[in-house]
C-alpha cells in the first residue's frame, strides 16, 4: 500500500509539466525515503532526477518500496484537472495496476478522484555518483531562463565559460554571435537575487541550447537555479524545491572528435 | 564543436 498526501496539488501538477517534455514515460519508485524518479530523454543525451522526500509530505506511507511506471502527458492530464487550492494524495497498492490521484478542495465541499493506470517500463537506470564539481553557480531561475532563450535564438549551442570573476553564455549562429557576462552579485535584498559563483578551477564547456531551453520549463518551481560544471562532464542544472525535495538535470557536453 | 556525448557514457548503469 502506498499513500502520500500533499498540501498543493499543484506543485506536482508543476513538477509534472517541467520534465514531460523530455520525458514522457517513466517510473516512480515509491520507499520509505520518500519519491524518485530517473529517466533520460529518447535520445540518451539527458536525464532527468526528482526527488521528493518523504517527510515533505503531509502524510506519507510506502509498506514497502514499489515500482509506478506512469506516461507523464497522461498523468499531467489528470493533474490538470486539480483546482488550483485543492490538496493532492495519491494511492496505489500492488493489486491492481492503477494509481489513485483524489483532489480535495480547501473547504473539503468537492472531491475528485481520478485513476490513471500503469505501466510496466523499462528502462536502464543510471548510477550518479556524488562528485565535486570545478564550478558552482547559483542565480535567480528566470535569468537563467531568459538568457537560455535568448542564446536560443542566436545558435544551436552555448559556449559556457566560469572564471572567479564571472560566468559567460556565448552562441553563435548564422545571424551573428551573442555572449552574456553574470558576475557574481551578494549584496541583493532577496537571497535568491544573488548570482553565487563558486570556482575551483576555471571550465570551459559546450551544451546544445534546446536541452537548456526544456529544462528552464522548471523556472516556476524554484526562485534560484544552481549550475554545476566541470571540465568533459556532464552539467547538472538543479531547482531546489521548497522543504520537499529537487529536480535535477543531466546534459551530456559536446566534445570535439 | 561536434560530438554530442550521450549521459550513458558518463555514468555506468546500475
Amino acid at each position: 500500500m502506498f499513500e502520500a498526501q500533499m498540501a498543493q496539488a499543484a506543485l506536482l501538477k508543476q513538477i509534472i509539466e517541467s520534465i514531460r517534455e523530455l520525458i514522457t514515460e517513466a517510473t516512480f519508485e515509491v520507499s520509505g525515503t520518500g519519491m524518485m524518479l530517473q529517466a533520460m530523454d529518447s535520445s540518451h543525451v539527458s536525464l532527468v532526477a526528482l526527488n521528493l522526500r518523504s517527510d515533505g509530505f503531509q502524510l506519507f506511507r510506502a509498506d514497502r518500496p514499489f515500482s509506478m511506471g506512469m506516461n507523464l502527458n497522461h498523468m499531467a492530464k489528470m493533474l490538470k484537472c486539480a483546482g488550483k487550492d485543492d490538496t493532492l494524495t495519491m494511492r496505489a497498492d500492488e493489486a491492481n495496476d492503477l494509481v489513485t490521484f483524489l483532489f480535495e478542495s480547501p473547504g473539503n465541499e468537492r472531491l475528485a478522484e481520478f485513476e490513471l493506470k500503469l505501466m510496466d517500463i523499462t528502462s536502464e537506470n543510471l548510477g550518479i555518483p556524488d562528485a565535486e564539481y570545478s564550478a558552482t553557480v547559483s542565480m535567480p531561475s528566470a535569468e537563467f531562463q531568459r538568457i537560455v532563450k535568448d542564446l536560443g535564438s542566436i545558435g544551436d549551442t552555448v559556449e559556457i565559460t566560469v572564471t572567479k570573476d564571472d560566468v559567460r553564455f556565448a552562441a553563435s549562429g548564422d545571424i551573428g554571435n551573442a555572449t552574456i557576462k553574470c558576475r557574481q552579485l551578494l549584496d541583493t535584498e532577496k537571497p535568491e537575487d544573488r548570482t553565487l559563483i563558486e570556482m575551483v578551477e576555471p571550465v570551459n564547456l559546450t551544451f546544445a541550447l534546446r536541452y537548456l531551453i526544456n529544462f528552464s520549463k522548471a523556472t516556476s518551481l524554484a526562485p534560484s537555479v544552481t549550475i554545476k560544471l566541470s571540465t568533459e562532464m556532464p552539467v547538472v542544472v538543479e531547482y531546489k524545491l521548497s522543504d520537499i525535495g529537487y529536480v535535477r538535470f543531466y546534459l551530456a557536453p559536446k566534445i570535439e572528435d | 564543436v561536434s560530438g554530442q556525448r550521450s549521459i550513458s557514457t558518463f555514468f555506468a548503469t546500475k
